[in-house]
C-alpha cells in the first residue's frame, strides 16, 4: 500500500483536473 | 455490525448496509472529488507550479492532497464543543464518532486543527502556508528535485516575509508553521493506514 493515492483513484482525478491546463501549455 | 465511514470528507458517517463495498466507495468518491479538484485548481495558481514537469505536478498532488485538505478543512473540527462537521453539514461529537470506530487519528486531527487555528493566520498567510505544504521536494517519485526544491525555497521565503511583516512581535509563528509540516506528514501516514484498513474490510 505504498501508493494510496493511486489506489483511491486520486491520481485519475488529479490528472483529469490538471489536463486541460497542461494541454494549453506551449512546449 | 453496521459499517461507518468516519471521514468528514464524506456527507455522513452512516453507510447504507444494503450497498456493496464498491457502491459505498463510489458514493464517498463523489463526495470528496470536488475538494480534490479544488486542491488541483489551487496548485495551478501557485506561481511556478505549472512550470514543473507534468510528472512532478502529479506526484506532488498525489502525495500532498490529503495534507492540503487537512489545512483547508481545519475549521470542520470544533475544538470547543469537540464536534466534527461532515461535508453534508451535520455535526457529530467525538464520542459518537468513537462509537462508530474512529481511531486515534481523530484526536490527532483535533490537536492539529486547534494549534493551526490558534495561530490566527490571515487567509493570505494560510494560502501561502498551504502552497508550502504542497510543494515539498522530498515527496516520493519526484523527477526533478532541484526544480521542486527551488520553488519550495521561494515559497518558504515568501511565507517568512509575509509572516514577519504581519506579525512583527511574534517571530515564533513562522517556526511554529514550519513545525506543522512534520505533523502533517504524520497525519498523512496515519490516514494511509486507515485507508488500508478500509480497503481490507
Amino acid at each position: 500500500f505504498s501508493d494510496p493515492a493511486s489506489n483511491l483513484g486520486l491520481e485519475d482525478i488529479i490528472r483529469k483536473a490538471l489536463m486541460g491546463n497542461l494541454e494549453e501549455r506551449p512546449e | 455490525r453496521r459499517m461507518h465511514l468516519v471521514c468528514p470528507m464524506n456527507t455522513s458517517p452512516s453507510v447504507d448496509p444494503q450497498k456493496s463495498g464498491h457502491e459505498v466507495w463510489e458514493e464517498f468518491s463523489h463526495s470528496f472529488t470536488p475538494a480534490v479538484r479544488e486542491v488541483v485548481e489551487f496548485a495551478k495558481k501557485i506561481p511556478g507550479f505549472r512550470d514543473l514537469s507534468q510528472h512532478d505536478q502529479v506526484s506532488l498532488l498525489k502525495a500532498g492532497t490529503f495534507e492540503v485538505l487537512v489545512v483547508r478543512f481545519a475549521s470542520l473540527f470544533d475544538v470547543t464543543d469537540r464536534t466534527v462537521t461532515f461535508l453534508g453539514g451535520n455535526k457529530y461529537s467525538v464520542d459518537t464518532l468513537r462509537s462508530m470506530g474512529a481511531s486515534d487519528l481523530l484526536n490527532s486531527m483535533f490537536d492539529f486543527s486547534e494549534k493551526l487555528i490558534n495561530l490566527g493566520l490571515s487567509e493570505e498567510e494560510m494560502s501561502l502556508f498551504t502552497a508550502v505544504v504542497l510543494v515539498s521536494a522530498d515527496r516520493s517519485g519526484i523527477e526533478n528535485v532541484n526544480s521542486v526544491e527551488a520553488l519550495q525555497e521561494t515559497l518558504i521565503r515568501a511565507l517568512r516575509s509575509l509572516i514577519t511583516r504581519n506579525h512583527p512581535n511574534e517571530s515564533a509563528i513562522f517556526t511554529k508553521l514550519l513545525l506543522k509540516l512534520p505533523d502533517l506528514r504524520s497525519l498523512n501516514n496515519m490516514h494511509s493506514e486507515q485507508l488500508l484498513a478500509f480497503k481490507v474490510h
